[in-house]
């Protein structure tokens, strides 16, 4: 399953309008200035594939997820962070039944967070599990994040080996 | 536990060879165990030859050299646990024009299997993506758009 | 010791927010003790406002962000101990080309009085500075050129 | 003192042939490929400077800083490593009264460093007292090393007073 979309909705510094990112297969390139948001992007998946730790997310809890508002926009805080995510799913690799899979997340002031599959809420635990079986999880190595590629540069050779031990 | 170790070891090394020439247009990287006999209780150095110099262990070679080889592993590690996307975010910071664009060559390549989403600052690798997107904050407020020509914002 | 202490960092403080502000075209950047009654005993936090953006604690801006805010943290200590050169080894890495040329036109007004060397990547700023060099390798030994005109090597 | 000229044989990557590089006053951007030997040169200057620590020259050893050869270029094993700096000192800050002050350090195989000062030989202790008087020193904070910018956006409140009382 590749991404089809990536939907942002008062998620950090995206704000209440929805912003939606339409991907094709192949190589895609998100270029901007500094601050833009472009990791933002990076952790709303994260996030929509149950990442809990806000420090990975690079929040202090899981309130400050939520876009804060802009004076100079005139634009209030809002009331919950929510992204959307749309697989395609031809490969059947999800366990369910349809060809494309939306999984999405919001979480409200309270911290509390909202899960559904295909528009249905469903609990942490049992999204986890169906993502897992497609390999799909906020954990697995085919997210690098922002400065990976200069720690992996000072890593000694007993870190390598642990690298590869953890695979297996 | 072993076996299977050892297995991953090799095949990681192999893929570890062909990314790393790819990336570099004729050079060589290879793993080697300090302690063979006994796996687990040693690491693992990494040698790296740059096409028309020596080999020599990654951690002596220049800090771009050794984002380079940091880039063929994790593109090794891949092909051993594939996914059908990747999302690399500024994994080349510190690599060279050429670099850059022998990196764009790779992942056009791989892109006829897997999905890559690449955030990056680099012409470069803007100029042979398949597809842009341009991020762009104003007042504090992000938003996204398509643009294949798109310059890289300044 | 706490009187020099906090006369340095108040100069410092100020030429923060000097620096910050010309790297960004407007923003502006301080420097907040935690315990201001006894400095020791407490770090020292630092606030950043980007331009059209609300000011935030360091630690919670982007990747690049933060870089701009140690450059000029940099820049700020530099005029408490000021030298007559200075070496600087790709302090560019993770700026986009805005910050990249800002921190150029910054470099140009302070070679005035001073000497920077300044190792890059960027186009930008090899195409600001007063004069370039290119440092090539073959078959592993490196070679200097002068040249002005020289594009980034790739 | 600004410096006008540095001159590298023998020294890392650079080979047998000394290699000059001459500098203005003002802004001068160093750029070329991956590996080229641009750190190098930053290397060259703290190791003129009295640098001890090899480890911060990036070298495993100090005979590690002589250049190792190269088979390609035909080139054999350089027998010592030499690195000459000539600084501007028409504000008279050197403590030596000449407009131009050369200090240079080669180091050979059995790691034993000679250290010149405007072509006389002299003690380390003695040249690093001299470069002092004008604040010049391997481990004064107007070298910046590679990758000191991304360490400093990762440091605590508690690191950056640490870093400011130092100074004073
Ligand atoms: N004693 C030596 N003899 C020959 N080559 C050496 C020696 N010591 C280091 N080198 C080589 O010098 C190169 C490193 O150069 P350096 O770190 O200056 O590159 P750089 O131009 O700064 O590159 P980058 O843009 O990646 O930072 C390495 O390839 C290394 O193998
Ligand atoms: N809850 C929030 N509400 C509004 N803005 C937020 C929120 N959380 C974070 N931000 C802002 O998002 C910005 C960070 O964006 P991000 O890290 O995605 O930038 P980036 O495009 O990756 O930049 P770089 O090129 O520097 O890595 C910061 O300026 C930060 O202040
Ligand atoms: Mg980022
Ligand atoms: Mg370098």
């Amino acid at each position: 399953p590749y991404i089809k979309k990536i939907e942002l909705k008062g998620f950090k510094s995206f704000g209440p309008q929805t912003v939606k990112v339409a991907l094709d297969k192949g190589f895609t390139a998100i270029t901007g200035p500094n601050g833009s948001g472009k990791t933002n992007i990076v952790d709303a998946v994260l996030f929509a594939l149950g990442e809990l730790s806000t420090r990975r997310l690079r929040a202090e809890n899981a309130a400050k997820l939520i876009f804060h508002g802009s004076e100079k926009a005139g634009l209030e805080r809002a009331k919950k962070a929510k992204v959307v995510i749309q697989f395609d799913n031809t490969d059947g690799r999800i366990p369910v039944d349809t060809t494309t899979v939306t999984v999405s997340r919001e979480v409200h002031r309270n911290g509390q967070s909202v899960y559904r599959l295909n528009g249905r809420r469903i609990s942490r635990t049992h999204i986890l599990e169906v993502l897992s079986v497609a390999g799909l999880s906020s954990t697995s190595q085919n997210i690098i994040m922002q400065g990976t590629i200069t720690r992996l540069t000072e890593i000694s050779p007993t870190e390598r080996r642990k690298i590869i031990e953890d695979l297996v | 536990k072993r076996k299977v170790f050892m297995e991953a070891f090799e095949k990681i090394n192999d893929n570890l060879g062909k990314y790393f020439s790819k990336l570099t247009g004729g050079g060589n990287a290879t793993l080697k165990l300090e302690n063979p006999e006994d796996p687990f209780s040693g690491g693992i150095d990494m040698l790296v030859q740059f096409p028309r110099k020596p080999s020599i262990v990654v951690s002596g070679a220049s800090g771009g050299e050794r984002s380079v080889a940091a880039v063929a592993f994790i593109f090794a590690i891949k092909d051993f646990t594939p996914a059908s996307f990747y999302i690399l975010d500024e994994i080349d910071a510190h690599l060279d024009a050429f670099h850059v664009s022998r990196l764009a060559d790779l992942l056009l390549e791989e892109a006829e299997k897997t999905q890559f989403i690449v955030i990056t600052l680099k012409p470069e690798m803007v100029n042979k993506a398949q597809k842009v997107y341009g991020v762009y904050g104003r007042n504090g407020v992000s938003n996204v758009i398509a643009a294949k020509f798109l310059e890289v914002p300044s």
